[in-house]
């Protein structure tokens, strides 16, 4: 599963995700990354968040959706958003994965719980960053 | 903090199980995704845009688990998903189950621009994918020769397991046949 979630000089958001699911899956499961809210969401002052792992708990769980109403109806900071779904929900109900987000001001947040995600950043004056452990 | 693209390449293994030439490869790929996305916003680009060229990278490279390069189902073929969203319209698009879609996650912001729906799934969004002019491959451009050797290693311990459980079984049931134990 690939991600990219981006914040433009407008001030808009925007969040993707594609994936071509679990190896050995069964013929016509799908995941959370169809699915808006579970695996893809943005929401213009709020965050943008593309997600990656077991995709019945991203889905049962709204995890890409929850992270943006925790900021929204209990302000809390993206990262603690982030870290609480896939920590505190996800982990907890033994779902493996984890999430970028990035709210309106261009915090970034990446939390897995799993041995490690791909993920990186640019930064406004293009700051280049990559990181796999 | 100042953050404008951000991407991930999906969850990873243990760190020892990543080869150096392949982590090479990926950190190249994922610069690379980072770069052409970086590329619109830098020249006051939409956030859109620049989620789709970042994705389209990485569906273009084998080294992840989206378009080519994508992991086998239990049949040995591909099927694709993908799904993109916009944070001023809240417009939403996705696809699901595709497997001749070149980019995946083109389709998705198609039928969130040329639609009214939010998922098309299957021969459905294949049909609309082909009809909007959108680039569609024979499914064997997804082939891998590292995702292929990964499904047949899945299917000889599925047959260990299925041949170990039915010596199991014929034990069991040659137990039950002899009445005398």
């Amino acid at each position: 599963t690939v991600g990219a979630i981006a914040l433009d000089n407008a001030g808009d958001l925007a969040a993707g995700t594609s994936t071509g699911g679990r190896s050995n899956k069964m013929y016509g499961r799908v995941g959370d990354s169809p699915i808006i809210g579970a695996g893809t969401f943005a929401e213009n002052g709020v965050c943008a968040v593309s997600g990656t792992g077991e995709g019945e708990y991203f889905i049962r769980f709204v995890a890409a959706y929850d992270i943006a109403a925790l900021m929204k109806y209990k302000n809390l900071p993206v990262e603690s958003a982030a870290a609480e779904v896939v920590f505190d929900k996800l982990k907890a109900a033994g779902g493996e994965g984890g999430v970028i987000a990035l709210d309106a001001e261009g915090r970034f947040a990446a939390p897995y719980n799993t041995p490690g995600m791909y993920r990186g950043y640019v930064t406004r004056d293009g700051q280049i960053e990559v990181r796999l452990y | 903090k100042d953050v404008v693209l951000a991407i991930h390449g999906g969850t990873a293994g243990p760190k020892e199980s990543l080869t150096p030439e392949r982590e090479k490869a990926v950190r190249a790929d994922m610069k690379r995704a980072l770069e052409a996305g970086y590329a619109i916003l830098e020249r006051d680009g939409k956030a859109l845009d620049a989620v789709e060229a970042a994705i389209r990278v990485m569906e273009d490279s084998p080294e992840f688990n989206a378009g080519k390069g994508a992991v086998f189902t239990h049949e040995g073929q591909v099927e694709m998903d993908a799904s993109i969203m916009e944070g001023n319209t809240r417009g939403a698009g996705a696809v699901a189950s595709v497997t001749v879609i070149k980019n995946p996650i083109s389709a998705a912001r198609a039928v969130m621009e040329r639609t009214k729906h939010v998922l098309l799934s299957g021969r459905g969004a294949e049909v609309f994918a082909t009809k909007e002019g959108l680039e569609t491959v024979d499914p064997a451009y997804f082939w891998t020769e590292r995702r292929w050797q990964q499904i047949q290693k899945v299917w000889e311990q599925e047959k260990q397991q299925a041949e170990s459980l039915d010596r199991k079984n014929s034990a069991a049931v040659d137990q039950e046949r002899e009445p005398w134990g």
